[in-house]
């Protein structure tokens, strides 16, 4: 799930 | 990692800090609302279920434990801290979170990218952030004089919406597959603000676009603050004590 965009983000 | 995201997250971590060093020095939480600190606490719990499964990198998970650590320390000193709890405006703080949370977890529910507990989980974390200040916001019209500490908290709340606001345009030029409805989103935020709406107008509204997408959220969020920017920065030039208009 961490592909998703924004999952990088807090 | 760009510089409107990285300039989000420090005004992020200098709003906690400035809340942690009212609470933690002074003792004092007049004009801050725990139905708010309660949200924050559970929109980082539900959005950051992955810290121990997906490693983004080190900056990621050390910001990651610093908001969990210190939502939940912030909501535990107002709580039960003996001095801390004394000052806390219980009486004006009663705006039911639980009509918050419903929506947002019953709209995650039906508008997500992946049907996964993780992502639902995320999803709820996205709208209920969007929202999670209101509380605060209702909190500051009630008291009307609201100390330095407090107003400077929720600038730097509102400095870091508007920076990720920055970042997401940034990245939608930049990463081709990032954001569809940044546009649509932009379109709806000029026209709200030609109307100039108060903060209880903007919350039936922020309810409508929350049904459009994630993105979306972070924009309402975004403008909620507007009212209050206002005011602060009237105060600010000039050099009078902010209060909140009804």
């Amino acid at each position: 799930s961490s592909k998703q965009p924004g999952h990088d983000e807090l | 990692m760009n510089v409107f995201r990285l300039a989000g997250d420090m005004t992020h971590l200098i709003s906690v800090l400035v809340l942690l060093l009212k609470i933690h020095t002074i003792k004092s939480c007049a004009g801050v609302s725990l139905k708010t600190q309660e949200l924050y606490a559970l929109v980082f719990s539900t959005r950051y279920l992955d810290i121990f499964t997906d490693f983004t990198s080190l900056y990621n998970t050390v910001m990651k434990l610093i908001f969990l650590g210190s939502s939940f320390s912030i909501v535990w000193y107002m709580r039960h801290h003996k001095l801390v709890q004394r000052s806390y405006d219980k009486d004006h703080d009663t705006f039911r979170h639980q009509f918050l949370v419903l929506p947002c977890l019953i709209l995650a529910l039906l508008i997500h990218e992946q049907f996964t507990f993780k992502e639902v989980m995320w999803t709820f974390s996205i709208y209920l952030e969007a929202v999670a200040i209101l509380p605060q916001l209702v909190l500051l019209q009630r008291t009307r004089n609201i100390d330095n500490l407090t107003g400077q908290y929720v600038f730097f709340l509102g400095a870091y919406r508007s920076l990720y606001i920055l970042n997401w345009i940034y990245r939608y030029f930049t990463e081709p597959h990032y954001v569809h409805w940044i546009s649509t989103t932009s379109m709806f935020c000029v026209v709200l603000f030609c109307f100039g709406f108060t903060i209880f107008k903007w919350y039936l509204i922020s309810v409508l676009l929350l049904t459009l997408s994630a993105w979306m959220s972070g924009f309402v969020q975004t403008l909620l603050y507007a009212d209050f920017f206002y005011y602060y920065i009237n105060s600010w030039k000039n050099n009078v004590k902010l209060t909140l208009q009804a």
